[in-house]
């Protein structure tokens, strides 16, 4: 059957036209998100001079404040069934991901699938997602301290210094190992990525979680590898998967609990053996 | 032996270096080799340990072969996609013990799970996207990937389910009335 909406009976996800996941809680009454994917372009200096340097492995330094939006020509798909709704999107022919949803989870698991990326162009790409919800952040972000506490993170501030940022983007960025999150205190929300594996991120609006997911950039940024963040397989560039989990719930205790429970859960999962029994029935097995 | 192996690859990738991806590209290799190396050793001794916990079959001296599948993540298994009756053990390494959903790729149009209850499990089968299909070096045949819901593996603990094909002769015997 040929549906254009899933989320089981909590959400209501679908796509628009410019290839845009949107999401609406049913059960969460004005908890709105989209989620998209774009890039940035990397800056290509010649490394002489300070403000000359490139992006690269050592430093993310676009060339510019906003990131690009891609050109949507992909196509949608849903599949519905007992266990999971999946909508399996493209963007581009190099762009594309999976949104889960389980029967019996409140998380949105988004299975990402970036590259390799196109440079044709002679221009250094990396790639972000971006999560957009109608929360009011103030400012304010909180990733983990290496899996550990949450700190604090406020936009274009430091907490001992006053801080002018000459690069608004980068010097937003901060690491995520585990766990990035807004939250809006006038209504008691608060919205949690999950990552699995370490990745930068940021909150460049107020409710707004920005996470990078891919880097491919042509020039070396002089900082000691000697090599631009060009990394090729089969000849072409680096393909590379990976899932957040997109968690909505009140800023309550119990519920940083379930985040918390929810983050260990992913990063522990269970080690997978296949044993082949060609000719063991079921009832010899047992 | 096999153990220390591992430690001292996980002890090189806390370099900051392996962490943040800033090592030259033939070191990047080198990280690679040392841990996928490292991690062939460890599913031989996680096998031993999970033979040890098994019943002995007396009848028979031939060894239960567990395989890891390292490349999961792009949906590709040479052992669920090659074999038609596998047995999926799940091993939890965590101190709380653990529902999860099972993701394996497959060829197959249809399967059955089966705990060691000899409950039979809701399955679902969902195509794996052509994006995944297409990545570069992946040597896949599978087209779908079979779901399943394993309930409480126990903490530091395993559970397995024991997964059939099937085919079209096993479904009409299965529509049989069942006689007393």
């Amino acid at each position: 059957e040929s549906v254009s909406f899933m989320g089981g009976d909590t959400y209501d996800i679908s796509v628009d036209t410019s290839g845009r996941v949107v999401l609406q809680s049913i059960e969460k009454e004005g908890i709105r998100m989209t989620q998209s994917f774009q890039f940035y372009k990397g800056a290509a200096g010649n490394n002489m001079v300070f403000s000359n340097r490139s992006s690269g492995a050592y430093i993310f330094r676009p060339n510019v404040t906003r990131a690009v939006d891609f050109n949507y020509n992909g196509n949608v798909q849903i599949f519905k069934g007992p266990l999971v709704e999946e909508l399996h999107l493209t963007v581009n022919e190099w762009v594309s991901e999976v949104v889960r949803i389980y029967n019996g989870e409140d998380r949105i698991e988004f299975n990402w699938l970036v590259g390799p990326i196109d440079v044709n162009d002679k221009i250094g790409k990396e790639i972000i997602t971006k999560y957009t919800t109608n929360l009011e952040s103030n400012g304010q972000f909180y990733t983990d301290s290496n899996g550990r506490e949450m700190l604090k993170r406020e936009r274009n501030k430091r907490p001992t210094w006053n801080l002018h940022l000459q690069e608004p983007v980068a010097g937003n960025y901060y690491p995520v190992t585990t766990k990035i999150v807004v939250r809006d205190e006038k209504r008691k929300l608060r919205l949690a990525a999950l990552t699995d594996r370490a990745q930068g991120g940021t909150s460049l609006e107020d409710g707004e979680i920005e996470l990078m997911v891919h880097r491919r950039l042509l020039k070396d940024d002089a900082f000691g590898v000697e090599e631009a963040l060009n990394e090729t397989a089969y000849g072409i560039g680096l393909v590379s998967r990976g899932e957040h989990s997109i968690i909505f719930g009140s800023d309550s205790d119990e519920f940083r609990l379930h985040e918390k429970t929810e983050a260990t859960r992913l990063a522990l999962r269970p080690w997978v053996f296949i044993s082949p029994v060609e000719n063991i029935s079921y009832d010899e097995w047992k | 032996e096999k153990i220390n192996k591992f430690r001292e690859a996980m002890g090189i990738m806390q370099h900051h270096d392996a962490v943040t991806g800033t090592e030259k590209q033939h070191v990047a290799n080198d990280y690679s080799r040392i841990l996928s190396n490292s991690m062939r050793d460890g599913n031989k001794l996680s096998a031993d340990a999970l033979r040890n916990m098994m019943k002995k079959d007396e009848n028979t001296e031939k060894k239960v072969e567990f395989h890891s599948c390292l490349q999961l993540n792009i949906s590709s298994c040479e052992h669920t996609e090659n074999n038609k009756n596998f047995v999926v053990t799940l091993y939890n390494p965590g101190s709380q013990p653990l529902s999860t959903y099972v993701r394996l790729p497959v060829k197959g149009a249809s399967y059955r799970v089966k705990d060691y209850l000899g409950m039979e499990l809701v399955t679902q089968l969902v195509p794996i996207p052509a994006t995944v299909s297409k990545i570069p070096g992946r040597q896949s045949s599978a087209v779908f990937d079979l779901v399943f819901l394993a309930l409480s593996i126990p903490a530091l603990g395993y559970q397995s389910f024991y997964i059939s094909e099937k085919t079209q002769e096993s479904e009409i015997q299965s529509d049989e009335p069942v006689n007393d």
